[in-house]
């Protein structure tokens, strides 16, 4: 038997709309420890990775490890049906998971909706992602980020991110011209949300696709701050931490020129 | 133009 009650049933549509522009089905993998998920998308460019902890639902049980294959465009649409303050649970049976049980309780508790979602077999490639020691770790604001991938893309379809000890830099440049926003690391002590920190073993410069990392930012509701993690000649990580889990994406940079 | 790396060349199926 698999349960796993939300009581903020909004970051379950939050954390949905921040990974199906990237991928159309995958396996929410269920243990004791919670739920997790990784997928490429069709072009292996770009990974997603989420981890739930299982201490984040109230309550929450799985007696033995099983994955739910998802259509996540048709868990979208029933997600659509729970209201933003509704408590969402998930259940399944766990040696014959063939849809999963998706129960809405508004929180007077007076509305009870219940959908069955149809499971799917996927069959899909996992990766093992090494433990990297990055050469640069930037801490900063989630919308910050969001706003540079937005506006940088009015430049060109890719942006060169340089980390310095004292600047991270986003350069794009396109045939109308170029574009770059230098940020300095900031420390806001009474507003921790908005500072901007740089940990630096080397300085990186790496070309990244900023369709890609605009679709990363989707994750921006998850969290207030976004943490850009960088090596030469690696994938970038992009990781919005929540009090229940995280969300990584990685993105494989452009490589020559 | 620098050409767009895929994972598969970063990180090892399992």
């Amino acid at each position: 038997m698999f349960e796993a009650r939300l009581t903020q049933g909004a970051l379950l549509k939050r954390l949905l709309d921040s990974v199906k522009e990237l991928v159309t089905d995958a396996n929410f993998d269920c243990s004791e420890t919670g739920i997790s998920l990784q997928a490429m998308d069709n072009s292996h460019v770009a990974l997603v990775s989420l981890s739930l902890r299982a201490e984040g639902f109230n309550p929450y049980r799985c007696d033995r490890g099983f994955s739910l294959g998802v259509n996540l465009n048709s868990l979208n649409k029933i997600m659509k049906c729970a209201g933003n303050e509704d408590v969402i649970t998930l259940k399944a049976d766990d040696s014959s998971a063939d849809s999963l049980c998706l129960l809405f309780e508004n929180s007077s508790n007076e509305r009870v909706s219940e959908y069955e979602l149809k499971l799917m077999d996927i069959d899909q490639e996992h990766l093992s992602i090494p433990e990297t020691d990055y050469d640069a770790t930037v801490m900063m604001p989630s919308a910050e980020f969001q706003r540079i991938c937005r506006d940088l893309m009015v430049v060109s379809e890719s942006v060169t991110i340089d980390v310095s000890k004292d600047e991270i830099k986003f350069t794009a440049e396109g045939e109308l011209g170029t574009g770059n926003v230098k940020l300095k690391p900031t420390s806001t002590i009474d507003k921790p949300e908005e500072s901007i920190t740089i940990e630096l073993g080397q300085t990186v410069s790496l070309q990244f696709s900023l369709k890609y990392l605009s679709n990363f930012t989707r994750g921006t509701p998850l969290s207030d701050q976004v943490m850009l993690c960088l090596s030469d000649n690696m994938p970038l990580l992009v990781e919005y931490k929540m009090d229940i889990g995280y969300i990584r994406y990685y993105l494989a940079p452009k490589v020559g020129d | 133009a620098a050409t767009q790396g895929r994972l598969d060349s970063f990180f090892t199926q399992v």
